[in-house]
C-alpha cells in the first residue's frame, strides 16, 4: 500500500542520510523522487561529500561512489535487517581513512546483521573475529584452512569431508 | 534468521565437501587471486535460488558444476546446502513463512499449483507462535546434475524452488536484495534505473 | 615521441592553472579519494579528442567545465594542453604525419573538405628527414565554453578535431588504443566483442 | 592488407604468451579466431592460470581478468610501443604477489612507454621515480603538489599559475 512504501521510503531516507554522514565524516546523502507529482516516479541519489556542491551521483570519483552504495546498503538493512550480508571486495577502491570509517560501520551494524567480508585488505581483516582462508594447494582444487577466532581459540570450523 | 553454516560439493572449484561454519561474528574470507573465495559467494547466491547463469559468472547454468583439473575428473553433480538458525526476533512476513515451514507442511514431488490452495489452509491449522522455537533450523539444498535436472530441498524433502522462494520473502534475502553485492558490483547499486531503486523499498517495506 | 606536459584550466575539479611535468620516468598519481586523479587521465582522453561525455563520466560535454564550489564561481571554459616531444625512434605511420605537421602546414580556419587533396600534395613537399629533429615539440590544445563552442589548437594554431586524430593515427594514442585504461575497466578489454579486438590488432598492424 | 594484419596477429600473440607467463608465473595466455575459416572472423582470448584447465577468460577471477587484460596491454604495446600509458587503480583487485609481478613488468617495460600510474597501493608507488600527490585543501578545488624525484631532489614540477 502506498502509506507502507511512504513510511519505508522516509526511514530509510533517514537511515541514508546518518550512514553517508558516518561513512564520509560529514556531508549529505538523500533519495528524491524523480517526479513529485507522480506516485509511482522512480527514485533519484544525490550526494554531497563535505565541501563540494550538490550533485548527482553518476558525477563522483570511484571510492565516493562505493561509500554511497554502501551508505544505502545500511540505510536499508536498518529499515529491514538482513540475517546475513556477503560484500565482495568492496573495500578495494577506498583509499586508508575511508577503509577505516567503513569498519568502524560494519561493526556498529555486525549486532543486527552478521556479515562476511572477502577482502585482500589488512585492516578490514582486523575487524573480523573468524578469519577463513581459502587455497588451492591442489591446483583447480578450493579447500578452506586455518581458522582464527579472536575471544580464545576454538576449534578450526573448516573441516573437509 | 541466522547464518549457521554453508555446506558445498563439486560447485565450481570446491570439487571435494567443504563446510563454513558461522558463529555469528563477522568474519573474512581471504586468499590468492583465483582461489575460490567469489565462488563461495556465487554458492550462496544460487542456493538461494538465482537463476542467471550470467550473475554467477557463467554461460550456462552447468557452469555451475566442478569440470575437473589435470588429475581430477569433472563431477556429476553440484550441491550446496545452507543452514538458518531462528534468532530471538525475526521480523517481516518472512516469520510467517517460517512457521509453516516449520509447522505442518510435507512438500512432495506432485505438488500442483493447486498447491497453494492447501498451503493457504496450512498455514491456519499451524498453532500459534508456541510452535516456534528459537535454535530451529531451516537447511536449504540446490542440486544440479550433469544432465541438466535440478532438485531443491527444504530440511531434507523435495520441493519446489517456488517454496524457496517464498520462503525467503520479506527477510531480506529476496532476489531484489542487497545481501549478496559481487565482486565490481557495489557501484551498481547507484547506477541501477530510479524504478529498481523503487523496487528495493517496496521489498523492504 | 614523449609525453612532456599535461596543462589544465578549469577542467573538472582543476579550477586553476596547474601544470603536470613529465621526465620520462615511471610517475605515480596519489592522493585521497575524490581528489581528483582520475579527472586527470579524463582531461588526457579529452585533449587527445575523446568525443563521448558519457567515457568522460559526464551527461553532457559541458560537464567537464569546473561547476564552481561554496566559494568559487563556475568557470566559463574548460581548457586542457598537452606537449610531446619527438623521441630519437618515432615509429608507424605517425612518423609522417608528425613531419608534415612540423614541416610546412599553416592550419587555418577556413579549412573546407578539398583540404585533404592540398594535404596530401604538402606531404610530398615537406623536405627530407632533416626537418625532424629530436626535441622538436608538439603542443595539441583542446578548449570548450560554456556556450557549447569549442576549438582545437596545434602548436597554438587553430585547427579542426581531424586534424588531430590524424596526427595521433598510428602513434598509439589513437580511441581504439590501450593507452588510457580508466577506473575500473581494465576487465573490459577482454569483455570487448571478439570484433572489437580485432580492431585493436588492425590498429596496431 | 591481409598480410599485414596476420604479421600483426602472430606477433602480438607471441607477447601475449609470454607477457601471461610473465604475470602469472607460468600457465598459458592465447588469441584464436572464432572462426578459423573466416579470415573477417574476431578473435577469441583463451587462457589457462598455472594448474588449472584451459578455459574461457570469462570464467576467471577478479584478480585473474585483470591480469590477463594487462599482459594483453603489454603484448599490443610490445608491438607498436605507445608513447604512454595511463592505468588508473589497474592494481585494485590484485593480492599481494600479483602486484609485484605487475610492478616488475611496467619496469621492464619502462624503456619503452612512459607509465602514468594511478594508484593506492604502496608496493606500486615504490617502483615510481616520480609521485605526484593531488589534493583538495580548498574543498572542491584540485591541486598538484609535492613531487619526489629518486634521484636527488630536483625543483618541484608541479607548478600552479
Ligand atoms: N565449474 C568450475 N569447475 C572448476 N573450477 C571452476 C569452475 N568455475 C570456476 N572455476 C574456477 O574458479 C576460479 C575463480 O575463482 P574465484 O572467482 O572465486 O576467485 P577469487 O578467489 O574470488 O579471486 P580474486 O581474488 O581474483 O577475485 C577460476 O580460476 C576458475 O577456473
Ligand atoms: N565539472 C566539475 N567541476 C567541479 N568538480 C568536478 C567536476 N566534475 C567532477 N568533479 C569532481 O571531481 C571529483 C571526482 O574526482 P576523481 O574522480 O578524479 O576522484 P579520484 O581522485 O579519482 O578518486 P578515487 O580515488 O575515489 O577514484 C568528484 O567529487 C566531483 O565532484
Ligand atoms: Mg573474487
Ligand atoms: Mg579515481
Amino acid at each position: 500500500s502506498r502509506r507502507k512504501f511512504m513510511e519505508a521510503f522516509n526511514a530509510i531516507n533517514r537511515f541514508f542520510a546518518e550512514s553517508f554522514r558516518a561513512l564520509f565524516g560529514g556531508g549529505v546523502g538523500e533519495m528524491r523522487f524523480s517526479d513529485e507529482s507522480d506516485p509511482e516516479s522512480g527514485i533519484d541519489l544525490v550526494a554531497q561529500p563535505p565541501g563540494k556542491r550538490l550533485q548527482n551521483v553518476l558525477l563522483l570519483s570511484g571510492g565516493e561512489k562505493a561509500l554511497t552504495a554502501l551508505a544505502l546498503l545500511i540505510a536499508v538493512f536498518r529499515f529491514t535487517p538482513s540475517p546475513f550480508c556477503i560484500l565482495d571486495e568492496v573495500d578495494a577502491p577506498l583509499d586508508e581513512s575511508n577503509v577505516v570509517r567503513f569498519t568502524r560501520m560494519i561493526q556498529e551494524m555486525s549486532e543486527q546483521t552478521q556479515f562476511i567480508l572477502i577482502t585482500h585488505n589488512k585492516r578490514t581483516m582486523e575487524i573480523c573475529r573468524t578469519l577463513y582462508g581459502v587455497t588451492m594447494e591442489e591446483p583447480g582444487v578450493s579447500k578452506l584452512v586455518s581458522v582464527r577466532f579472536e575471544a580464545g581459540e576454538r576449534e578450526p570450523a573448516a573441516v573437509t569431508a | 534468521l541466522k547464518l549457521k553454516e554453508i555446506e558445498l560439493l563439486g560447485f565450481k572449484s570446491f570439487a571435494d565437501r567443504t563446510r563454513l561454519i558461522c558463529d555469528g561474528s563477522t568474519a573474512a574470507i581471504v586468499g590468492p587471486n583465483g582461489c575460490g573465495k567469489s565462488n563461495l559467494s556465487d554458492a550462496v547466491s544460487w542456493v538461494l535460488g538465482e537463476q542467471s547463469a550470467r550473475i554467477l559468472r557463467g554461460e550456462r547454468m552447468s557452469d555451475v558444476i566442478f569440470s575437473g583439473t589435470g588429475t581430477r575428473p569433472p563431477t556429476g553433480m553440484a550441491e550446496v546446502s545452507i543452514t538458518l538458525v531462528e534468532g530471538e526476533e525475526t521480523t517481516g512476513h518472512g516469520a510467517e513463512e517460517l512457521e509453516r515451514v516449520l509447522g505442518v507442511r510435507e512438500p512432495s514431488e506432485q505438488d500442483q499449483p493447486q498447491q497453494n490452495i492447501e498451503a493457504e489452509n496450512q498455514v491456519e491449522k499451524a498453532s500459534p507462535k508456541t510452535r516456534r522455537f528459537p535454535g530451529s533450523e531451516i537447511k536449504v539444498t540446490r542440486r544440479l546434475f550433469r544432465s541438466g535436472e535440478s532438485e531443491y530441498l527444504l530440511n531434507g524433502e523435495l520441493c519446489r524452488l517456488r517454496d524457496i522462494q517464498d520462503l525467503f520473502m520479506g527477510t531480506g534475502l529476496g532476489p531484489e536484495s542487497y545481501a549478496i553485492i559481487e565482486q565490481g558490483r557495489i557501484g551498481q547499486i547507484l547506477s541501477s534505473k530510479p524504478s529498481d531503486r523503487r523496487a528495493i523499498i517496496e521489498e523492504a517495506a
